[in-house]
C-alpha cells in the first residue's frame, strides 16, 4: 500500500473529497493557468472590440476549409475539442494578422501588420503569405480576355527609416478574387528583430488603372476583402528537442 | 486505463471539462468551445503497479514484478500519473487581434496509470 501523500496526485485527490466545492474552484483556476502557460500567455488577451466577422471568416476560409456553424462560431475540422492523437510532437502555429492603418501611414497604397504578441515570442517563421483581393471593374470594351497587371509589394525592414525591399508578381485576372504574395523573408526579418513586430508594406500596381483592376487595401466598408497576412511558424527551440526513437 | 466512476479508489482518469463560455473565455478563444482538463487520481497498491495496462508503461510493470518477486520484496511507492496524452488545436485572438491557430501537444490526458 503506497503511503498516503507519497505523491502529489494522491494527496490532492484525498483533500478534494473533503472540500469539493472550494477545491473545484482551485482546480478550475489551475486548469486556466495551465492553458495560458501552454499558450505562453501571462494572462488572457483583452478583447475590447471583436474583429469584424466578415474579415475573420474570409481569412479562416482561405486558411482552412472552415465552416460557419449556426451559432455563428467557426468550426475547424480538427478543432472541435476532441483530442487529436499525439503525432504532433512540435508546437506549430499559424497567425492570421489583419491589415491596419494609422496616422503614421498616410498614403493610400500603404498599410501595416502588427504581428507581435506575447504568446508568439520564440517562433521560427516557416512561411508568410500576404493575401490581397483584386476587384475587376466593368471593362469599357466587351473583350473577355485576361487582364494582366504587375503588382509590387514593397516591405520595409525593421526599424524607422530602414530600407525597403520589393516582392514583384505578375497577376493575371479573369474575375475578381484573392491573390497571394510570399513575404516569408520580410516577416522572418521582423520576427528576428524582436520587440514590436510591425510590418510596413506599400502596394503598387502597374497597369491596374488601364486594365480596370483595383487591389483592395483598406476599405472600411468592405471588411470581407480586408488584406491579411498568414504566418506559419514553429517553436524556435524545437530543433533542440530530443526526439523519441 | 481506468475511468473514475466512484466504484473504487484505484488509479483512474477523472474527467473534467471546462466550457469556455461558462468561464467567459469564449470572447478570445474561437475554437474549440471547451477544454478536457482531465487529471489522474487514486491509489496504486503494489498488485496494481505490476499489472500491464494499469502500470504507466510495460517497462514499469516488468520492473515492479521484479520488485515484488525478488528475494527481498521492497514496499513500492507508486504514483498515479498520465500515461497517454493527446494534442489540442486551439484558435484564438491574441492581444493584437491576430488570429492564432496553435497545435499544443500533450495537452489532454487520455489515460492514467501507476508509475
Amino acid at each position: 500500500e503506497a503511503p498516503r501523500g507519497a505523491c502529489a496526485s494522491c494527496a490532492a485527490a484525498r483533500s478534494e473529497d473533503a472540500e469539493s466545492g472550494r477545491v473545484d474552484g482551485d482546480l478550475l483556476e489551475a486548469v486556466k493557468r495551465h492553458i495560458l502557460t501552454r499558450l505562453q500567455l501571462r494572462e488572457r488577451p483583452n478583447i475590447t472590440h471583436p474583429v469584424p466577422k466578415a474579415a475573420m471568416v474570409t481569412a479562416l476560409r482561405k486558411l482552412h476549409a472552415g465552416k460557419l456553424r449556426e451559432d455563428g462560431r467557426v468550426e475547424i475540422p480538427d478543432l472541435d475539442g476532441h483530442p487529436m492523437s499525439n503525432e504532433v510532437l512540435e508546437e506549430s502555429s499559424e497567425i492570421i494578422s489583419f491589415a491596419e492603418k494609422d496616422d503614421l501611414v498616410t498614403s493610400k497604397s500603404s498599410l501595416f501588420f502588427l504581428i507581435s504578441s506575447e504568446g508568439n515570442q520564440n517562433l521560427r517563421v516557416i512561411q508568410a503569405t500576404l493575401w490581397l483581393y483584386f476587384k475587376l471593374l466593368p471593362s469599357p470594351t466587351e473583350e473577355r480576355g485576361k487582364r494582366k497587371v504587375t503588382t509590387k509589394v514593397y516591405y520595409q525592414e525593421p526599424g524607422l527609416g530602414s530600407k525597403w525591399n520589393l516582392v514583384e508578381k505578375r497577376v493575371e485576372l479573369r474575375r475578381s478574387g484573392w491573390h497571394t504574395f510570399t513575404l516569408t523573408e520580410a516577416v522572418r526579418l521582423v520576427f528576428e528583430k524582436g520587440g514590436d513586430r510591425r510590418q510596413n508594406l506599400d502596394v503598387r500596381c502597374d497597369g491596374c488603372e488601364a486594365e480596370g483592376v483595383v487591389p483592395v487595401l483598406l476599405n472600411l466598408n468592405d471588411d470581407s476583402h480586408r488584406p491579411f497576412l498568414v504566418v506559419r511558424a514553429r517553436q524556435a527551440d524545437a530543433k533542440h528537442r530530443i526526439r523519441k526513437r | 486505463g481506468l475511468e473514475c466512476d466512484g466504484s473504487s479508489d484505484l488509479c483512474c482518469r477523472q474527467q473534467f471539462y471546462i466550457d469556455f463560455r461558462l468561464i467567459g473565455w469564449n470572447d478570445w478563444i474561437i475554437a474549440p468551445s471547451g477544454y478536457f482538463g482531465n487529471y489522474c487520481e487514486g491509489d496504486c497498491p503494489p498488485y496494481m503497479a505490476g499489472v500491464p495496462g494499469s502500470a504507466s508503461s510495460f517497462h514499469t510493470a516488468v520492473v515492479n514484478q521484479y520488485r515484488m518477486r525478488g528475494k527481498s520484496p521492497v514496499s513500492m511507492n507508486s504514483c498515479c500519473i498520465p500515461t497517454k496524452l493527446s494534442t489540442m488545436s486551439m484558435l484564438y485572438f491574441d492581444d493584437e487581434y491576430n488570429i492564432v491557430k496553435r497545435d499544443v501537444p500533450n495537452m489532454i490526458v487520455d489515460e492514467c496509470g501507476c508509475a
